[in-house]
């Protein structure tokens, strides 16, 4: 069987031991292109992990007494959920309508999506971007533009305080990632930054919804 | 011959020598340089230089160190005992070249080749003697290439000595024959000492002559091919016996510049600015990804 | 992670051949 290398946070490792199956690699639609990606969730903390892969040529893994093709170089990093339901949400919401949640997350190309069901504190996560309706005791949701530009715009803001805390390189200059001087914060401006962020969480939303975002 | 080095570490090289007798100080020398294993495929490549002062040749000759090449193993250990023995005149110096470092010379990036390696260690070693204070007046080496421009090399890297290269010197002078028999000494303890770094379980020690052409020898080659490893250490993966085997029983690896080697069809230029729509890759990520060579996971 | 891609994945005896180094 294949063998692959993850680079995980360190409490996910007992997450595996202490429940079968306690972590699951499903395939779900990525936000942005609506391809098949693969999502890890940690069914102990409920919580949601992108994967990404570091791919170079010419690599191969020697792990134990085996040598791996590929040398693949998995990483898991915790990813807010509510991209992935408002990919849903948004799909839904060209109806107009409230529905209830479990008829909007469903997917028969991607079914594990109803994982997404089971996290924790779900009526928090949708307050953000969709108008909600209680009648007798069950909740309707309808995806909600205004209230989804302003949480976009919030997680704008905080990549563009990592960004800085962490010396990415924002700067349209053609320079390598890796070499920053001292004061390079000063020189890219706060535009460059505000851009950058945008760049990147597009990579977790529709098209559109980033040109809006762009607007907004 | 005190081989403990090479046992320690037989992925190098090592050198070994024996006190410089006094003589060899103080009168002119005749010094002979010849080598050992040069044609195995297995093992390692034993380089020698034997010196004398020019006055006791006589005693040499008297040694019985006739051409080494009619010597048997036990005749050539009992002739470099008297060799070790008689101190007071004759001394060597031996360069072992472990087939880790003929093969990774020879498979490097910057090819070092074989002659090249011979030629270096054959003047490393006379400049050692030199070093070592030995009288030297005159060189004889067994030819390896063309012998003029060994010659020539080896005049013009040591002017105040005279140097003859000849083919089949080791016949001719008995200080080249002595060199022989010290080299062929070496290499064959060597070859019965050694230990294989990778522990292998079941290995025989029969592995014939070592030379390519002994059946005994491809077999031993071909019963400890490793498919992912190749061979042990002590085979010499530059020869064609080895790579052929490789080829056959081993798995394929390929290295970046390996690739750029294989002469991979360069693309058109316009390849990379028409839309490749056809070999669409995963949709790529933004910037801050794409610098750090990461892509979304589709699969696993 | 080694700087060569072997084409295939199998059990290997890695230990015995190879001394890791950085």
């Amino acid at each position: 069987a294949p063998q692959h290398v993850f680079l995980l946070p360190e409490y996910l490792k007992d997450a595996s031991e202490k429940m079968k199956g306690g972590l699951m690699f499903v395939k779900l639609a990525n936000p942005c292109s609506g391809e098949g990606a693969i999502y890890l969730f940690n069914m102990n903390l409920q919580q949601l992990f992108e994967i990404k892969v570091f791919k170079e040529k010419y690599h191969s893994w020697f792990i134990n007494q085996s040598v791996q093709s590929g040398g693949l170089l998995h990483f898991a990093t915790p990813m807010d959920p509510l991209f992935l339901l408002l990919h849903y949400l948004i799909k839904a919401g060209k109806e107009g309508k409230y529905q209830p949640l479990d008829q909007v997350v469903v997917d028969d190309v991607f079914p594990n999506c109803i994982l997404l069901l089971k996290l924790p504190d779900l009526e928090k996560l949708l307050h953000h971007v969709t108008e909600e309706k209680e009648i007798n005791n069950k909740k309707y949701y309808r995806y909600s533009r205004e209230k989804t530009l302003r949480w976009l715009e919030k997680k704008v803001n905080q990549t563009v305080v990592s960004l800085k805390a962490n010396n990415v390189i924002v700067g349209a200059r053609v320079q390598s990632a890796t070499f920053f001087s001292g004061d390079q914060a000063s020189s890219d401006k706060e535009e460059d930054y505000v851009r950058y962020a945008h760049g990147l969480i597009s990579d977790y939303i529709p098209k559109e919804l980033s040109d809006e975002l762009s607007t907004y | 011959m005190d081989l403990s080095e090479l046992e320690r570490d037989n992925t190098g090289r090592c050198r070994l020598s024996s006190p410089v007798p006094t003589a060899c100080r103080d009168e002119p020398c005749v010094l002979g340089v010849d080598e050992a294993g040069r044609g195995p495929v297995l093992g390692p490549m034993v380089y020698a230089i034997c010196y004398c002062p020019v006055s006791r040749l006589a005693d040499l000759e008297a040694l019985k160190v006739a051409d080494s090449k009619t010597l048997s193993e036990n005749e050539r250990e009992r002739l470099f005992a008297k060799m070790e023995e008689d101190q007071d005149f004759v001394g060597w110096v031996l360069d072992v070249l472990s087939p880790n470092l003929i093969s990774t010379s020879m498979l490097g990036r910057v090819k070092y080749n074989l002659n090249s390696l011979s030629h270096d260690t054959a003047a490393g070693l006379i400049q050692y003697a030199l070093d070592q204070g030995v009288n030297v007046t005159q060189v004889f080496v067994d030819t390896v290439g063309m012998p003029e421009t060994y010659q020539a090399r080896l005049q013009q890297r040591f002017p105040g000595i005279q140097v003859t290269v000849k083919a089949k010197a080791d016949a001719l002078y008995p200080v080249v024959s002595a060199a022989s028999i010290c080299a062929k000494v070496a290499r064959d303890r060597a070859v019965k000492t050694w230990r294989f770094v990778e522990s292998l379980q079941d290995v025989d020690a029969d592995y014939g002559s070592g030379y390519p052409n002994d059946p005994k020898t491809k077999a031993w080659l071909r019963k400890h091919v490793e498919p992912v490893f190749g061979f042990p250490q002590f085979v010499r993966f530059s020869w064609s016996t080895a790579q052929t085997i490789l080829e056959k029983e081993a798995e394929g690896v390929t290295w970046e510049d390996s690739a750029a080697e294989d002469g991979a069809q360069p693309r058109k230029i316009t390849t990379y600015f028409l839309n490749r729509g056809s070999q669409a890759r995963p949709q790529a990520l933004h910037w801050y990804f794409q610098e750090r060579g990461l892509e979304m996971a589709t699969s696993l | 992670l080694l700087p060569c891609e072997v084409l295939v994945s199998r059990p290997a005896p890695v230990e015995r051949f190879f001394t890791p180094a950085i």
